[in-house]
Order: C-alpha cells, then sequence, then structure tokens
C-alpha cells in the first residue's frame, strides 16, 4: 500500500506460497472461505500443496511468539465468472473469530457504492518507503462514479470494475496487495465492496484505480459456498 | 549419520502381494522403519519390508517387485521399502551391488544361468551371499567394466552386460529441475541424505509439501532452481552439495511459449517487459548489481535471461525480476496480462441464459459435464425432480437457478462441484446493467472490527 499507515483490518489475509512467502492478499468472507484475484494463481486447478493463508497478525512475517496469528493450509482454488477475475480458497479449517480475526460483509447483489464513498484498502505489499513494510498498511480511497471513471478511461471501463479517484498524494495498492480487499462501511458495517487487481502501476495520481466490482458476483460467492 | 533407510526405495500407501504358494513371509517386527530397515539390511533373506506407520508393526520381505508370483497393491495402511540394488537399472561404481534382473550381455547374447556349469564350466556358483541368482548380469569379482555373465553361446564365454552408471543412465537438461534419475551421490562422492528425514540436516523441502518436485528417497534433485541437482549430504559438516549427472545433449524445446501475455506461472513467458507495477526498471540478468544473484544467464539456457526482461526461472508465482531500486530486491510482474484460457463454442445465451437449451456439455475447462439425473460424483442440489420446468436434458448446460453468469453444470471432476459452460452471452444480450442502489441494506454478524484496536495500542 503506498502513502498509507499502519491500520488495523481483521478480514485482510496474507496467501503465502510454500516457502512461506506473502504473495498476495485476501479476504475472509467466511470462516472457511476467502476471496483473492485470479491474477495471484498459476491456474484454476493449481495445485496449492503446501499453501496457506496467515490471519490474525499485523505482521507480514510474525515473530513465532504472535499471540493470535493464526496460519491455515489452502485445501482449494475455484475460479470465478469469466472476466471476473475473482477467486475463492476453501481452507483446510474454519478460521477462529476474535478481536483480531473478523469476517468482511459480503454486499447485496448489484449493489452500487455511492459516488465518494471512502472506502479501504489494506495490504502487505511493497509501499514504496511511504510506510514501514512489515506491518499491515491501509489506505483511504473515494469511491469514483461509473460513469465518470468511464469517462476517464475513455470508455473502457468494464461493468464488472469498479472505480476510487486518484489522489494527488499518491495513494494506492501496490505489489503484493494484489487480491486484498477495498471494504466500504455501509450500514456501520465493513463491506467488501471490491478486491484489488494488479495495475500498470502503484498509486497513479492521474488515473482512477480499478477493482473487482464484488456485487457482480455475490450470487457466484453464495453458490460456491453452498455447493 | 548415514540412515539404513538411505539402502531403500520408498512406495508410499503400497503393499506388495506375493503368490499364495510362495512361503509366508518373516514374523512381524517392532518399530521404526529405519529400524526395520536396519534389521532387513543385516538379514541375508530380507531384499524389502512394509512399514505400518500407525502400528510401528514392519514385515520383512524376500522379494521384490521384480521377483516372479508378486504384485503392488494399493493400501494406505503400509509403506513398502525394497532395497535398491535390486530396484535400479543402473550401477553404482563398479556394480558390485547390482542385483537387478538384466539378463543379457552388451551383445545381445542371453546370460547362461550362474546354477549351470553348461556351456561353460566355472566357480561362481551361487550362495546367499554372493547374490549370483538366475541368470541375471552380477560382478563377482569387481570387474571394472561392471556387471558380466557367462553366455549360452559356447563360443563366448562371458560378456559384460554393459549396464550404465546411475549419472549416465538419466541425464539432465536445463537445470535438471525434472531430473527424476537415481544418483544418490555428491560429486564428492559423499552419501545424500533422504528427503524425507530431517537429519543430519533440518531442511524445508519436505516431499509432501513439494509433490511435484519429486524428492523420492535420497536421490539428486533440484526443488529450488539451483544451477544443477543436488541433495543434502550425510555429513553433518557439509549442509548441502551438487552432484555429478551427464547433461543431455538435446535441449529441449521450451513449452507454452508466450510474449504477449503469461499462462500457468508464467515459465514460458518470453516477451518484453522490463519494468514492475511500481514503475522500476528491472535490473539486467547479467549483472550483479544493485543485487548478488545466482540466476547468471549462461547457467540457466533454457530459462532465457535476456536483458532485464521479467522472467520466472524459478517457479515463483508469475514473471518477476530483480529491480534497479537498492532497497527492493524482487519484484512480480503480475501487471503482465494473464492468457485466457477458457475454451469457447460458437454458441451463445440471451439474458441469463435461463431459456438456453442447447446441447453444449462441457465446462470452459473442458471438463465433462455431469449428467443431471447423476448423484455421482456429486450429489445435485438441483436436478430434473427440482426443476422439472428447467429442461435438465442428458449432461447439457442449463441454468435452473437463473445464475447471473450463464449456464453452468454439475462436472464430472471430482474436485469441482460446478462450472459455469464454454458458452459466452450473445454480443448486445440485455443483461440489466448495475441495479442503483437498492433500498437500505442491512448485514448481520460481519463487517465489525474492534476500532480501538489501532495501530498505537500495538
Amino acid at each position: 500500500i503506498v502513502g498509507g499507515q499502519p491500520g488495523n483490518s481483521p478480514w485482510t489475509v496474507s496467501i503465502r506460497n510454500r516457502a512461506g512467502s506473502h504473495f498476495c492478499g485476501g479476504s475472509l468472507v467466511k470462516e472457511q472461505w476467502v476471496i483473492s484475484t485470479r491474477q495471484c494463481f498459476s491456474s484454476c486447478d493449481a495445485d496449492l500443496t503446501g499453501y496457506e493463508v496467515q490471519l490474525g497478525t499485523l505482521f507480514k512475517d510474525p515473530g513465532p511468539g504472535d499471540p493470535n496469528q493464526q496460519t491455515i493450509l489452502i485445501a482449494r482454488i475455484v475460479c470465478g465468472p469469466s472476466e471476473s477475475e475473482l477467486v475463492m480458497l476453501k481452507l483446510a479449517r474454519p478460521a477462529v473469530l476474535n478481536s483480531r480475526v473478523a469476517l468482511i460483509c459480503l454486499p447485496h447483489e448489484r449493489y452500487v457504492v455511492p459516488a465518494g464513498t471512502v472506502c479501504e484498502i489494506a495490504g502487505w505489499g511493497e509501499t514504496r518507503g511511504t510506510a514501514d513494510g512489515n506491518v499491515l498498511n491501509v489506505a483511504r480511497l473515494p469511491v469514483l462514479a461509473h460513469d465518470e471513471c468511464n469517462a476517464a478511461l475513455r470508455g473502457r471501463l468494464k461493468d464488472s470494475e469498479l472505480c476510487t479517484a486518484p489522489l494527488r498524494a499518491g495513494v494506492g495498492a501496490c505489489e503484493g496487495d494484489y487480491g486484498g480487499p477495498l471494504a466500504c462501511l455501509t450500514a456501520d458495517c465493513w463491506v467488501l465492496e471490491g478486491v484489488i487487481i494488479p495495475s500498470r502501476v502503484c498509486a497513479r495520481t492521474d488515473q482512477p484505480a480499478l477493482f473487482i466490482r464484488v456485487s457482480l458476483y455475490v450470487d457466484w460467492i453464495h453458490k460456491v459456498m453452498k455447493m | 549419520h548415514r540412515s539404513p533407510l538411505n539402502d531403500f526405495e520408498r512406495l508410499r500407501a503400497t503393499e506388495l502381494l506375493a503368490a499364495p504358494t510362495d512361503p509366508l513371509p518373516v514374523l512381524l517386527e517392532w518399530g521404526s522403519a529405519e529400524q526395520c530397515a536396519q534389521h532387513c539390511v543385516t538379514s541375508l533373506t530380507c531384499r524389502a519390508f512394509h512399514h505400518n506407520r500407525q502400528s510401528q508393526l514392519c514385515q520383512l520381505l524376500p522379494w521384490t517387485q521384480h521377483s516372479p508370483h508378486v504384485q503392488l497393491q494399493k493400501n494406505i495402511h503400509y509403506d513398502l521399502y525394497q532395497k535398491k540394488d535390486y530396484l535400479r537399472d543402473c550401477i553404482v561404481a563398479d556394480g558390485s551391488s547390482y542385483r537387478g534382473t538384466r539378463a543379457t550381455t552388451e551383445k545381445g547374447l542371453r546370460c547362461q544361468h550362474w546354477q549351470a556349469t553348461t556351456p561353460h564350466d566355472h566357480r561362481f556358483l551361487p550362495s546367499p551371499r554372493n547374490g549370483l541368482e538366475e541368470n541375471y548380469c552380477r560382478n563377482p569379482d569387481r570387474d571394472k567394466q561392471g556387471p558380466w555373465c557367462y553366455t549360452i553361446d559356447p563360443n563366448v564365454r562371458h560378456q559384460t552386460c554393459g549396464i550404465k552408471k546411475c549419472e549416465d543412465a538419466v541425464c539432465v537438461t536445463c537445470n535438471g529441475e525434472d531430473y527424476r534419475g537415481t544418483v544418490d551421490h555428491t560429486e564428492s562422492g559423499t552419501e545424500c541424505q533422504r528427503w524425507d528425514l530431517q537429519h543430519p540436516h533440518k531442511h524445508p523441502f519436505h516431499p509432501d509439501k513439494y509433490p511435484d518436485k519429486g524428492l523420492d528417497n535420497n536421490y539428486c534433485r533440484n526443488p529450488d532452481s539451483s544451477e544443477r541437482p543436488w541433495c543434502y549430504t550425510t555429513d553433518p559438516g557439509r549442509e548441502r552439495e551438487y552432484c555429478r549427472i551427464r547433461i543431455c545433449k538435446k535441449r529441449p524445446r521450451p513449452h507454452n511459449v508466450t510474449t504477449g501475455c503469461f499462462r500457468g506461472k508464467g515459465e514460458g513467458y518470453r516477451g518484453r517487459v522490463n519494468i514492475t507495477v511500481s514503475g522500476i526498471p528491472c535490473q539486467r540478468w547479467d549483472t550483479q548489481s544493485p543485487h548478488q544473484h545466482h540466476f547468471v544467464p549462461e547457467k540457466y539456457p533454457c530459462k532465457d535471461l535476456q536483458e532485464n526482461y521479467c522472467r520466472n526461472p524459478d517457479g515463483s508465482e508469475a514473471p518477476w525480476c530483480f529491480t534497479t531500486h537498492p532497497t527492493i530486491r524482487i519484484a512480480f510482474c503480475f501487471h503482465i496480462r494473464r492468457c485466457p484460457e477458457e475454451l469457447s463454442t460458437p454458441e451463445c445465451y440471451h439474458s441469463h441464459g435461463e431459456h438456453y437449451h442447447g446441447h453444449i456439455s462441457k465446462t470452459r475447462k473442458g471438463i465433462t459435464c455431469q449428467p443431471w439425473a447423476a448423484q455421482a460424483p456429486h450429489v445435485p442440489q438441483i436436478s430434473p425432480l427440482t426443476h422439472p420446468e428447467a429442461h435438465l436434458e442428458e449432461n447439457y448446460c442449463r441454468n435452473p437457478d437463473n445464475d447471473s453468469h450463464g449456464p453452468w453444470c454439475y462436472t464430472m471432476d471430482p474436485r469441482t462441484p460446478f462450472d459455469y459452460c464454454a458458452i459466452k452471452p450473445c454480443s448486445g444480450s440485455t443483461v440489466p446493467s448495475i441495479v442503483e442502489n437498492p433500498d437500505a441494506v442491512t448485514f448481520e454478524q460481519c463487517g465489525r472490527r474492534d476500532e480501538r484496536l489501532q495501530w498505537k495500542g500495538r
């Protein structure tokens, strides 16, 4: 996260490969389900033996004694509908919810976040020197109206994408944050409205940032968890 | 620090079944796999053993999978350990310990039985110790050319069998990540430590954690994209060492080469993106500054480490590069587009495809659909009984629950309950665009956090 500061996002998880290295973020939407982006995984039937998620700690690489850290193996990956760029990861066992680990809400189907809503991104990714890269960082971004964003992107915006406005200070997600949440406060609850996807440049000050619009895929998410 | 298991090849969840006529194997003994191996190594007749991980019982066996009238069978309670010398089809050193079943000479002559003294009389008669059995090639006199035998051709008394040394039997391509030969010594002659043991050296390469790296027994492997196959050694003073294995002459053609996008982990990506997502130029592979590294282009001939292009020489999640920023060593190049991997057919569907009655019966990944009326591999929650009006015929793609992402089906892949089909929405299909804000929404049991738990408190 570039232009952010250390913060607390108890639904944000660190996705780690067999060597235990963090490589992407994710969001805990059910005790045994994490949402991330397809861009982080080699294929829809990737063998994720030894891959795991880490929750309950603010540290990217916590010491052995971190009191609330949970590390859970990933059992399965399920790819979302075409174009969605979403994946769901089924954990080998349910996460234990506590003050450090919480579920983020899923939006209502096809819900549109009102323009101007200030949402929050979180991750352990690249800070480009703007904050401590060893801890979880968060940053706030205002949602940009769909048509305004479409104009700024000269008509290239897809229905499945959600925009936040560029900030002069250069605030945004970067390498290692992909798959993490864009969370917006709605009715006093934090709701997963967007998923961070790779962009060509981090924290642009001249273009809106794009996220996967989760409300378009909520029916698929519920279907996967049900089935 | 040498484990007795080093003499054995392990087959997981496997049992060696013998024909009923054979004498029953030696009684069960109690102990760890290493203790069983110790018993087997000291026994003249033992060639293999079953080890039951739960009961810690082991059964010594006087035969291997190459013996007559035996067969391998799946059995999740047992691991089968067989002496390498009886299984390997190559020799170590002069092949004195070779106990394989080759029975022809290098010129193709059949070997005379060691028991026999015609057409050639000789003094090498079988004994429990010398391994001379049947008419298999052996090296009872430590001949430098390796195992040999008397031949059934009266004009040729004996001839070498020409069995290759293990370091020559299977050659290495590129950096040997897919080497699966049976060399188990390093280039200095030190024996390798088994991958499934953590002594004398602790290490992260558990065979279970890296199922695709072939970390069998104590064979030389390359699980971490080093320059060539290596192993942890049984010498406590030397953690790991390269192995000497013949390099294949032919270099394999890289498969899955892409340039405008990357597929899978991008190991075949040969495009020219050379800048990280954060806009930092990549460091050239042939320089060691600002970051020192071992991915020297000439040592990784198959990885195309040209210029400063994003590449994936070590099987990471995606193409990556060293960056020219002194404090940022490595960055993924996730901003390179992934190649679309989905199949698609000329058919299309309108709206959500709830009225699609075509005959496509494959998912977008090419997996065959499960018939709607079937109960396996997935017990359906939606079936012709529950949705009689949805035309759930055969295993055709349908949309009985009006899924907004189109026709789908249960799949024949046990790991994938359902997936969408290889049918695209018809262009201009009037899927309602995003609904403006619905009436006030509420949420339960989610999205709350203890705002006090800010960083300061930590």
